[in-house]
């Protein structure tokens, strides 16, 4: 499998909706 | 540190490296802040595990823990999809054949209390295995040092042991890939990790404390006796996966299901791991969740296309998405398939061809020296999603720095294309 690691995942607000099945990014999302 | 420009970071050489100071914590736009824990770099000066401060490991040896984890990722998928041949293959890298769950070596810690009175306890933050467990008194057979003090199930008067005859203590095989055992009508469970640690204990019921006003009774966890292997001064783990025993599926009917969290972008500086959808941000883009056959406690993406300076890469679709894709806040780097790895790394190379190439570190085979430098330009880059989600990786992202002599691309290749 391709891996989607920490070190990318960095400063982005990262969301997890796991009753609609779904994954949200924000920009920014640490200020 | 950095400023964009239309297809690059301009970057200041000298804010490559971190601070030895921990800087005011990070808080979510709009955030109800009752439901949210701050997340810390283990490693960092945020970090209070004094363990881990004295036993800091070189960058070499978090990327070969990293390699360790993916194998281990690797291996756990094509054991539960029948892929003899590649398990073979594995255990000839001593890989145990047996791996239950994924090496529990995670970057990122948060602190939650658990039981009455409340105990707090610094847990590793993993999306990528399922059960949370603490090390527990008397520790029987074994305890590694952690910071907190190691929480004692006698001192707290709303913790039980699980009866090996509950639903619960069933659901153990495929949180954990281990049956369970059973001592005196207690459920015992066991997690093995890809580097050979474990922990084994009573599977119990406790109170769990997120916050001051988010409290769970009845919360299943893994009260450790025997744990052994490389967890730092962490107490235990926090299992975020998508099993019904993780902490996301146990709380579904507070937070259906909905967390969100920010890694920081530094070990200097915090970010946070929020529950519920209180104060989400409209401007956030969703992508579709998928599964992975074989490796249901993942969080499965599709990830269409990539671009390096504004242009997008010739790589298709099917390429991208052959073995599938899972994103996973415990592995460290990006792993490619070999020819997408390949094509990113071309067009970054070619894009950085002004400065001085740098040896290797580990699995990072693109670094640089930038001691000559006081500023750098470096490519963007982007991940594309399914439904027309782009998602630019900051800055801090597209680089790991070992040292300023030797700051390379943070991400590297699968070894096989089916993986």
């Amino acid at each position: 499998v391709l891996i989607y690691g920490n070190t990318q995942q960095k400063t982005l607000e990262v969301v997890y909706d796991g009753t609609r099945r779904m994954l949200g990014f924000r920009t920014g999302g640490c200020t | 540190y950095a400023t964009a420009e239309a297809e690059s970071h301009t970057i200041h050489v000298a804010s490559l490296l971190p601070s030895s100071v921990c800087t005011h914590p990070a808080t979510p736009k709009g955030l109800d802040k009752k439901s949210s824990l701050q997340v810390i770099h283990k490693h960092g000066p945020c970090s209070q595990l004094p363990e881990e401060k004295a036993n800091i490991p070189t960058h070499a040896q978090i990327l070969v823990l990293d390699e360790v984890r993916v194998k281990s990722i690797h291996s756990k998928l094509a054991k539960n999809l029948g892929y003899v041949n590649v398990m073979k293959k594995d255990a000839a890298a001593n890989l145990p054949a047996k791996d239950g769950s994924l090496v529990g070596s995670g970057n990122y810690i948060v602190t939650i209390g658990l039981g009455t009175p409340k105990k707090n306890l610094t847990l590793i933050f993993d999306t990528g295995s399922d059960i949370t467990w603490t090390q527990c008194q008397p520790c029987l057979r074994s305890c590694y040092k952690q910071q907190d003090p190691i929480f004692s199930p006698s001192s707290s008067s709303t913790y039980s042991n699980v009866s090996c005859s509950s639903a619960a203590c069933t659901s153990l095989n495929s949180a954990t890939g281990n049956s369970p055992d059973c001592s005196s009508s207690t459920c015992v469970y066991g997690i093995q990790y890809g580097d050979s640690s474990f922990s084994i204990g009573f599977f119990a019921k406790e109170k769990l404390t997120l916050t001051s006003n988010v409290v769970f009774d009845n919360f299943l966890f893994g009260c450790g006796q025997n744990n052994q292997g490389l967890f730092g001064g962490a107490a235990g783990l926090l299992g975020l996966g998508r099993n019904k025993l993780s902490l996301p599926s146990q709380t579904a009917i507070k937070f259906k299901k909905i967390f969100s969290y920010c890694l920081p972008s530094s070990p200097s500086s915090t970010g946070f791991l929020k529950f519920g959808n209180d104060g989400l941000s409209k401007s956030v883009k969703f992508t579709t969740l998928s599964t992975i056959p074989g490796g249901e406690s993942f969080y499965g993406i599709t990830i269409i296309a990539m671009s390096v300076g504004g242009k997008k890469l010739s790589i298709s679709a099917s390429i991208l998405a052959a073995g599938g894709a899972i994103i996973d806040s415990g592995t460290v780097i990006t792993r490619l398939p070999p020819t997408a790895y390949s094509a990113l790394r071309f067009a970054f190379r070619k894009q950085m061809n002004q400065y001085p190439m740098a040896k290797p570190l580990s699995i990072l085979d693109t670094c640089y020296d930038f001691s000559k430098y006081s500023t750098v330009s470096i490519p963007k880059i982007s991940l594309f999603f399914e439904k027309g989600v782009e998602v630019p990786i900051d800055a801090r992202g597209i680089l790991y720095v070992n040292s300023i002599s030797q700051v390379c691309l943070a991400f590297a290749g699968n070894n096989n294309h089916s993986d």
